[in-house]
Formats: structure tokens, C-alpha cells, sequence
């Protein structure tokens, strides 16, 4: 396959599902990132841009024949392979929940708790605490679904593991102390082992698990 | 830094809100 | 196929989409909103419930052969046929582009803007001033993507539009009225074609689009 493209910001969360489902499917994707190719905030909002991503948000993927698509479920799911996708029809509609489980019932309560801690949102105490009780449910419910599974679906990784790792990152690198984290065992397992995944870790490369809760960057 | 870039996507801060309010809503409804 | 079963309350919009993919795919689904089979609010905190489906939301989805999903865009997808789901890669990509496109963007400013005409929420001037000019850009894309197209993917029906004709119905039904939809003439026949198709109709019924945009329910 020629290069394909993926415009986005660099270390964006969303980006890296894709780049993990290339590495399993072998797609080769070219990142434009950075000046002067991809300029976040110029590019995107250019006519040329626009005229093939209308929203003008990012990540953005065009193909080697043009093919564009937004959305980055999407796009993971464009450079997937079967397997990833889920091969029978349970299985992808497997994958679809915990990739939409990921998106409405993590990123939010994620979002909330982790951005006044990296100094990008205004600190509501409320808020925080509110987000902090979701993110328990949620692992909670991750902990019993992985009491006896290796992986989300099936036997191997599919995009539910690659897309829930991603919205989960920014928790485990900032948030999930062990004292938090600690009665989700099954969860930190699996959480490890994908990452320790040679395809997740060429995209993520070493992430190191929060040792202190980070508060909130006054 | 890269991460001030995560303001522009687009989140649903206020999301547990309308679910709680809509799930109240339709167990009223349902009362 | 013996019978399948959904669980929800009634007039849920999420659980249309599962209910009119199964209208094109002969799926056979008995729909369970009420007592005594199905009481929202309690039936959703049993045990019995909470092991099949960990998060008690609805809707959910049970097999004949046992098999269970949650998140609605899932059950709409295991209840869909080829054709519905996107029959090459880029069609399925583009489906599902669309599918999280009416999740991010079309879902939060429609409640924000409806809810308080429901009487859900409380009225919020500010918040209901931003999400008038979200659902306005909202439509813009739509519109322009529709200039040259009947429907959102390929010629035919596909679970993109009915993922968005249902997060879209609230808004038609409550506040587009006759003013606000007027700039967007291809959305608008879009829309009326998708409700007039027979498997729309079976589901949806006859559905009156605002003549006078509701006010928020004091």
C-alpha cells in the first residue's frame, strides 16, 4: 500500500487508536503532525481542508485513493484488520459496545478528573468528585467483565482493547494511583498486558503508571 | 505543550447531568 | 429466528435505531418497555439484570441464543444486515464516521436545547443560545454533504441514517420549526425521505415536524 495519511496534533489520544490497529494490520500511515505540513489550528481550517473534512476536526484520514474519513473510531476501523473489527457479527457488535462504552461512559468522567490536573481546565471541586465516583463504576464494571477474560472480546486484541486503552492512557498516567487503582486488578492486568503488546508499545512507547494521584495545577 | 491541544475535541463535560436527568425523566415517566 | 428481546422505556429514541434496522433485516424483535416483563428503573437494578448487562442502561439486548449487548448503536448493528452496516471498508468507515458524528456532535446540543422543552431539565439561556448554534453547524454539514447525495452513504438506507434520523428526530419534533430548518433544504429532504421509507414508518409512525419552536417547560 502507498503512504496513507493521517492529519492530526501531536500526542493526541485519538490518533494513536489507528496507529495501533496499523500495527497490527500491516497499513502503512504517514503522520503529518507538525509544521509545515499540518499546522493544528491553520490547516484545518482552510477551504482545501474543510472541502474534504467538513467539520475540520482531527485526528483526519485520507487514503491513498482519496478516500477521506473523520472520526477517529473510524479510522481505526478503516486500517483494521477482520480480526480487530470482530469476525462474526457478535463479536464486532461486541467491540462496537466497548467502543462506544468507551467514548460515553469514559472520556467524559476521564476528561473532567485529568485536564485541571495538566493545567487546561479550571478546577471545579464537584465536578472532580463526581468524575472520580464514574471512573469507579466504569473500572468496576471493566474488573468483573475481565474476571475471566484475557482480552474485552474473544481470545486476541481487537479495536475494544485498543480504543479503551486509549481513553483510559491519560487516567493511569495521571490519576490512578495504586491506591485508587487497587481493587481493580483485573482491569491494571489487562491494562499491562495490552500495553506490553508490541504494537501498542511501538505507538505508545514506555508509559509509566501514576505512582501520585496528580492534583490539580493552580 | 501538546496536551492544551485536548480543549479543541470536543467533550461532553456536562454529560452525567442531562443522563441523570434524563434517566430520572423516564423513571418518573415509568413510575 | 426466534424471538429476540429489547429492553427499554417506551419512546426511546436510542432503541428506534435498533427497531427500524430490524424493519430492512426481518429480524424478529419483541420489545419489552413495561411491567410486568420490564419496569425501568427497577427491572434494570436486579441482579438478574445487572449480570447480563453490568451498566443497567437500556437499551439492551438479549438473543435467542443468549448472547447480549448494550450500547445502542451495537444492537442496532447486530440487528442490521450487510447493507446497512457499509458492504466495502470505506462504506462500513463512512457508517460509522456518521454513527459517532450523531453521538459528538448532534446528541449533546439536541438535549441541551430540548430537554428543557421537555421539561428534563432546567433552562439554561446561555447553554441553550450555544447549542441553537451548534445544532446551525451541525445541520450546515449535513446539508452540504447532502447537496449531491440522497442519502448519507452510498444509494441506499445504511445504519448512518438511521442513527441520525433518530438523534435528529427530537430536534424536528420540538424546536426546527419552519425558520431555523429553512437554510437547509437538503437535510430537510433527506429527513423526510428517510421517515417516509416503510421501515422508518413502521417504527416512527406519522411524525409532525415543529411548526413553532417550543419554549422551555417552566
Amino acid at each position: 500500500l502507498s503512504p496513507q495519511t493521517l492529519y492530526t496534533y501531536p500526542e493526541n489520544w485519538r490518533a494513536f487508536k489507528a496507529l495501533i490497529a496499523a500495527q497490527y494490520s500491516g497499513a502503512r500511515i504517514r503522520v503529518l503532525s507538525g509544521p509545515p505540513q499540518f499546522h493544528f489550528g491553520h490547516t484545518n481550517r482552510t477551504p482545501q481542508f474543510l472541502q474534504k473534512f467538513p467539520l475540520g476536526k482531527v485526528p483526519a484520514f485520507e487514503g491513498d485513493d482519496g478516500f477521506c474519513v473523520f472520526e477517529s473510531n473510524a479510522i481505526a476501523y478503516y486500517v483494521s484488520t477482520e480480526e480487530l473489527r470482530g469476525s462474526t457479527p457478535e463479536a464486532a457488535a461486541a467491540v462496537l459496545q466497548w467502543v462506544n462504552f468507551a467514548d460515553s461512559d469514559v472520556v467524559p468522567p476521564a476528561s473532567t478528573w485529568v485536564f485541571p490536573t495538566l493545567g487546561i481546565l479550571h478546577y471545579n471541586k464537584q465536578a472532580t468528585e463526581v468524575a472520580k465516583e464514574e471512573v469507579r463504576r466504569v473500572l468496576g464494571v471493566l474488573d468483573g467483565h475481565l474476571r475471566t477474560r484475557t482480552f474485552l472480546v474473544g481470545e486476541r486484541v481487537s479495536l475494544a482493547d485498543i480504543s479503551l486503552v486509549c481513553a483510559l492512557l491519560w487516567l493511569y498516567k495521571q490519576v490512578l494511583d495504586p491506591a485508587f487503582r487497587g481493587p481493580f486488578g483485573n482491569v491494571n492486568r489487562w491494562f499491562l498486558t495490552c500495553l506490553n503488546q508490541p504494537q501498542f508499545k511501538a505507538v505508545l512507547g514506555e508509559v509509566q503508571l501514576c505512582q501520585r494521584m496528580a492534583q490539580f495545577d493552580a | 505543550m501538546a496536551v492544551d491541544y485536548f480543549l479543541h475535541d470536543k467533550i461532553w463535560f456536562e454529560k452525567y447531568k442531562y443522563d441523570d436527568a434524563e434517566r430520572r425523566f423516564y423513571e418518573q415517566m415509568n413510575g
